[in-house]
């Protein structure tokens, strides 16, 4: 599964 | 977060200052692109549309929004401030910076996480962020001299780059999953344009000597 996830980074 | 984001994030932040102090204190912004100013603005724009819909953390939020009111307040003293606005080296500042934005563009439709509005943007914003450096590399070796201030800028803002590929380097040891591809090589393409720059940077540094770039 390739769920996108929030970036965390800036 | 680890230590090495935590210093690219210091150092970005550092960078800017450098160039607010610069700006500030000198009242001129000679040695500095307009374009690549402008194309960092768009780069945070697009990049922070999350901040309406993602909560990472206080950090994160408060950053995002130094990163786009700083980006925005240099473009706008560049062109709008009265005294600041007359040192801009707009005859050598040429380079034609909407291509860069065109090909960020068309890559971030064809490459990209998710095929949504969101994802696009931030696939694009990373993509010129690799490039928007141009503009200022072309300027500062076309007008020789490197006053002290400009250099350390542009020495801060590689100095970012090399501590995110760091970190990045960590989390593949230290987190299993592993999705930042897109934004690994672009980093990796934006931190190698500076390898010139930091060249003639450590030569001047080392022998104690000013900042010259060969023409």
């Amino acid at each position: 599964n390739v769920e996108s996830e929030p970036h965390d980074e800036l | 977060m680890n230590i090495f984001r935590f210093a690219g994030d210091m150092t970005h932040l550092i960078s800017i200052l450098v160039l607010l102090l610069k700006i500030y204190a000198t009242k001129s912004c000679s040695g500095i692109s307009l374009k690549t100013q402008e194309l960092y603005a768009l780069v945070f724009l697009t990049r922070y549309l999350d901040l309406f819909t993602d909560f990472i953390s206080v950090y994160n939020t408060i950053m995002k929004l130094v990163f786009i009111a700083s980006s925005l307040a240099i473009v706008w003293c560049m062109r709008m401030h009265r005294v600041v606005r007359r040192s801009y080296d707009k005859e050598i500042d040429t380079f034609r910076h909407y291509f860069l934005i065109l090909a960020s563009f068309l890559l971030a439709v064809l490459v990209h996480e998710k095929f949504t509005f969101q994802e696009i943007f931030w696939a694009f914003s990373i993509y010129l962020e690799a490039l928007a450096i141009l503009p200022q590399l072309v300027l500062l070796q076309r007008s020789g001299n490197v006053d002290n201030l400009t250099g350390q800028y542009v020495f801060f803002l590689g100095a970012y780059r090399a501590f995110y590929i760091l970190n990045w380097i960590y989390r593949y040891f230290t987190e299993q999953h592993f999705s930042r591809w897109i934004a690994c090589l672009s980093g990796i393409v934006q931190t190698a344009l500076y390898a010139d720059f930091f060249y003639y940077y450590f030569i001047s540094w080392k022998n104690n000597a000013k900042l010259q770039l060969p023409a």
